[in-house]
């Protein structure tokens, strides 16, 4: 993944550092002394999606499955053949987390007890495209 | 975005910078809260006595190196249910010549969405004197009325020496978990003339204490037909 650089563009991960002393939490949280949120931010390449099998990515080639063939016509005269499905508009790819990682805390819970507990995938270590 | 500018993903104009931060901090602070089920910060606690910390956690380095088979983390952040290990120590309650009763708190918010793995109470004895001494610990669990208290378990110890007990209150807390106030009642009863079985003050490194293992209840599945 790619760190945020000034004015980077382009999808990267952003570092933000919440300080728990800054917030006013350090009295609860004993450790650690902040977290890591860190965000994805930044721009996807296009995927253009109107051109059938011209994918660029799995994502892209799943919506670019053609739509199966309509059933065959009941014998009455046929309906007015159906008009041509509107070409999908472009999708968009996203600057998603891919790759996070808990977040270990050791706080004092509402009883005064002492409670260690890891969070799952709380931390973002790393961001990419769809 | 870029600043000024407009947030492809998010749909809106891009924050100020200011406002960003404070933005990112309200997360950050709404994400820690959700995620151990508080509905605000905890007020001001009240800190355990150092020296009561210290020794409690000797004793749990201790009791991990006697019991290797002891819980084990997942192996693998992620793999498992997000687990929470849990130290209380004891609230003094009432007491005669010949008995004295501790109270043990659990957090609803813990209590309400996790299940217990495994609990254990630490007791120390003073010098009981000459041979072993009888002593028979109680535990006591709020009647589903609330108003009473009933016997969930009685277990009676020959104390030999001074030094620390250990005693499996799993089965006792795990009981507890699905109560709507999750506190657990220990009363200790001694020989008439042993005096009082605990030390003398809260403040003292050998108060008693509970610690637990709790993971988060699996979320339920939805079977569709």
């Amino acid at each position: 993944g790619v760190d945020c650089g000034a004015d980077s563009r382009m999808c990267c991960r952003q570092e933000f550092f919440v300080d728990f002393k800054e917030i006013g939490w350090e009295d609860w949280i004993i450790q650690p002394e902040g977290y890591h949120m860190n965000f994805c931010a930044g721009l996807c390449p296009l995927h253009m999606a109107s051109v059938p099998g011209l994918a660029a990515s799995f994502h892209t080639a799943v919506l670019n499955r053609p739509p199966p063939p309509p059933p065959p016509p009941p014998p009455p005269p046929p309906p007015p053949p159906p008009p041509p499905p509107p070409p999908p508009a472009a999708v968009d790819s996203c600057c998603v987390p891919t790759q996070r990682r808990p977040l270990s805390l050791l706080y004092y819970d509402r009883d005064s007890n002492i409670v260690k507990t890891d969070i799952p995938d709380m931390i973002v270590d790393s961001c990419g495209c769809t | 975005a870029a600043k000024g500018g407009w947030c492809p993903a998010c749909g809106v104009a891009a924050l100020a910078p200011g406002a960003q931060r404070d933005a990112l901090l309200a997360l950050a602070k709404q994400s820690i809260l959700a995620k151990l089920r508080l509905p605000a910060r905890p007020s001001a606690p009240q800190p355990p006595a150092r020296g009561a910390l210290l020794a409690a956690l000797r004793r749990m380095r201790a009791q991990r190196s006697d019991t290797p088979g002891m819980l084990r983390e997942p192996t693998r952040p992620g793999m498992g249910l997000q687990r929470y290990e849990i130290l209380s120590f004891a609230e003094s309650g009432s007491s005669t010549s010949r008995s004295v009763r501790l109270h043990f708190r659990f957090s609803q918010e813990v209590a309400g969405s996790t299940e217990i793995l495994q609990a254990t109470l630490y007791l120390f004895w003073a010098g009981p004197g000459a041979g072993a001494q009888p002593v028979t610990v109680r535990l006591l669990q709020p009647d589903p009325a609330g108003l009473n208290t009933t016997v969930a378990s009685e277990t009676r110890l020959e104390v030999q020496r001074s030094g620390w007990t250990t005693l499996d209150i799993g089965a006792a807390v795990r009981s507890l978990f699905g109560q709507e106030t999750p506190r657990l009642t220990v009363e200790l009863e001694v020989p008439e003339d042993w005096g009082s079985p605990l030390p003398s003050h809260h403040g003292d490194s050998h108060w008693p204490f509970v610690v637990a293992q709790a993971q988060a209840r699996t979320p339920h599945r939805v079977h569709r037909r």
